[in-house]
């Protein structure tokens, strides 16, 4: 991601459809409707809310408009160029432009062609009006060219540690998410009236229901909150304590349309993400269409993927966590199966995982799949054994028996190649650790008790190796990796420590190695696991 | 229709790529007087902005106008330039 640079310094934004230069072929509240789910995405992903008033005074300001439309970006009629943004600022700042000559489409479907999805338009302009610039990584929102949106559309990680670093992650308010029961049936069509007495035509998905803000003096800003600790009045299938999706279940008028019930005490105007007036039914009598186990709903989790797949738990009270990935390394606690710096950013692999670390420290949102930055490697990957940047800056990343080769992220034409095309025996199962060595430039291949001298120029290793481990005083064999950080110095790495090498004296500079979690991605001491041991 | 030229292709590619930021605008023999060859000056300017647009936009690195790059120009994208003008002027490092 790439941030220009300019920010608003408030984070609850107005927004609103020009008055003037509305779309010429869209039902304004269908675009009403799609505008404010773009802007949902960025909300979800920040502590930003978004407000729609009917004014041109909004923060931002959506026009349709078509050819030259007083400002320096003339769009092309129905051609490429399809829309356009300001970054944050006062005036046209903030605002984003719509090519009216494009055919837009509100509910896009997989067989419309030439039709381009506002929804997916709309996200990616209002990321230029909260400052985010273009992306290169393929897939995400900020990406420059037009990519429609995937129906079980999550927010990519390259935009999200974008919006998160300028506007910081939405603050977890783990008792404002309530399970979500993704429809299977086609949900039904309509039409209702909210007290803004506009008529809305919504997609009504199946009722859910809710408690009442029980203490409101305590949670003041919170529409709900959940049961008190013993329900024991409640049937059996209600979890002891529910989880409850994202607000936009309950506070979106085009989701759900609510009306606000002055008259119960408990029941106040909440501060809403998105406009409309907030319902509360009334609490406890109406029998919900709840299903017997509700299903939670984790975005990122790709156990998700199939909704008709049924979930439940083994025991109702049982309260569903967060399914972690059984692989995921915990980053202050584990070894490492290889390290290296490539583009002078220091990257750290362990089973399917990665950190990469920068000038500022390790970047949010890690560890990542490593196949989501180096999207060629095989889908079943479990591990990789070593990676290095070669000296022409192109990336190896062994994993067993072959060798990956990359031109930044895309893998080069022939790969992968087997290692005994490079020299290696053939009975060498895989390496542990490969570095271009800084004391003379040569690279190196280590496995088990030897290592390799490998010719970058000819492609092979040199004839006269391998040999034996022991000519690295102090790291022993089996190493997990080893690279040259930008101290120039040398650092071999086994289980959950680390050794500095002398290059000069061919040895360690202490016997005893570092831990690595503290030094290399700055955990706290006593979060690193030193019970373990590391020696 | 006859096959557009050669420089229909490099015309239009030039505009492309002067409208997303890749070039600068207006002929840079201009801004180039001090060198010897400023058609070979721009020849480069032009090839390395044919080489950043591939980069950017994941198709193969050439630096010629292939097939890819022809494709990757017609597609349908967002109006505001990959690389903001001001980064241009002022030099300044935008965080990546």
């Amino acid at each position: 991601f790439a941030v220009q640079g300019e920010k608003w310094k408030h984070t609850n934004l107005t927004w609103s459809l020009s008055s003037v230069r509305r779309p010429s072929q869209l039902d304004p509240y269908g675009t009403r409707s799609v505008l404010s789910r773009a802007l949902d995405v960025w909300a979800q992903a920040s502590r930003l809310t978004f407000t729609e008033v009917n004014s041109d005074d909004a923060d931002i300001v959506v026009s349709f408009a078509k050819r030259y439309h007083d400002d320096a970006y003339p769009f092309d009629g129905r051609g490429s160029i399809l829309a356009h943004a300001f970054f944050p600022g006062s005036g046209r700042g903030g605002d984003a432009h719509f090519d009216d000559d494009e055919l837009w489409l509100l509910q896009p479907r997989d067989d419309d062609e030439d039709g381009t999805s506002l929804f997916a338009v709309a996200v990616h302009e209002f990321g230029h009006s909260l400052g985010l610039s273009h992306s290169s990584v393929k897939g995400a929102l900020m990406f420059p060219w037009y990519q429609g949106i995937q129906p079980n559309f999550v927010l990519p990680e390259d935009d999200r540690n974008g919006i998160q670093q300028m506007y910081g992650p939405k603050t977890s308010n783990k008792w404002a998410r309530i399970p979500y029961y993704r429809p299977q049936e086609p949900p039904q069509t309509t039409t209702t009236t909210t007290t803004t007495t506009t008529t809305t035509t919504t997609t009504r998905k199946p009722y859910i229901h809710h408690h009442h803000n029980r203490h409101p003096e305590r949670y003041p800003n919170r529409a709900y909150t959940p049961y008190p600790r013993t329900p024991s009045r409640y049937p059996s299938y209600y979890p002891e304590r529910p989880y409850y999706p994202d607000r936009r279940h309950y506070n979106t008028s085009d989701d759900h349309p609510r009306r606000t019930n002055h008259h119960h005490p408990y029941s106040r105007p909440t501060e809403t993400t998105t406009h409309g007036t907030t319902y509360r039914p009334r609490y406890p009598h109406v029998r919900p269409e709840y299903p017997t186990n509700p299903r939670p709903h984790y975005p990122n989790d790709p156990s998700q993927d199939n909704p008709r797949k049924p979930y439940y738990p083994e025991k109702t009270t049982q309260r569903p966590t967060t399914t972690t990935p059984s692989d995921k390394p915990d980053t202050c606690d584990t070894s490492y199966d290889a390290v290296a710096l490539i583009r002078g950013e220091l990257f750290i692999f362990k089973n399917r995982y990665h950190w990469r670390i920068g000038a500022r420290g390790r970047y949010s949102g890690y560890p990542m799949e490593i196949t989501r930055m180096w999207s060629s490697l095989p889908k079943n990957l479990t591990h990789v054994d070593a990676v290095y940047e070669r000296p022409d800056r192109k990336i190896a990343i062994f994993i067993g028996k072959e060798l990956y080769l990359f031109d930044s992220q895309y893998l080069l034409p022939g790969y992968p190649k087997p290692l005994r095309t490079f020299g290696l025996p053939e009975s060498l199962e895989k390496l542990d650790a490969a570095m271009v060595w800084g004391h003379n430039g040569n690279t190196y291949f280590y496995s088990g008790t030897m290592y390799w001298k490998y010719d970058e120029e000819k492609g092979r290793v040199d004839y006269d190796y391998p040999r034996n481990m022991a000519m690295w005083k102090g790291v022993g064999n089996n190493i997990d990796s080893v690279f040259q950080w930008k101290d120039g110095k040398t650092y071999f790495f086994k289980g959950k420590g680390f050794w500095k090498f002398n290059d000069l004296q061919m040895q360690v500079e202490n016997e005893r190695p570092s831990l690595s979690a503290s030094f290399w991605m700055g955990c706290p001491v006593e979060r690193t696991g030193r019970r373990a041991g590391y020696r | 229709r006859s096959r557009p030229t050669r420089s229909a292709h490099h015309e239009s590619a030039r505009g492309y790529l002067e409208t997303f930021g890749y070039l600068k605008k207006g002929r840079p023999e201009v801004g180039n007087l001090l060198l010897v060859d400023s058609e070979q000056a721009y020849e480069d300017d032009f090839r390395i902005a044919i080489k950043t647009l591939q980069e950017f936009g994941g198709i193969p690195v050439t630096g010629e106008i292939d097939e890819a790059t022809k494709a990757l120009m017609k597609q349908k994208r967002c109006g505001r330039p990959d690389r903001e003008e001001d980064e241009e002027q002022h030099g300044h490092r935008r965080k990546r």
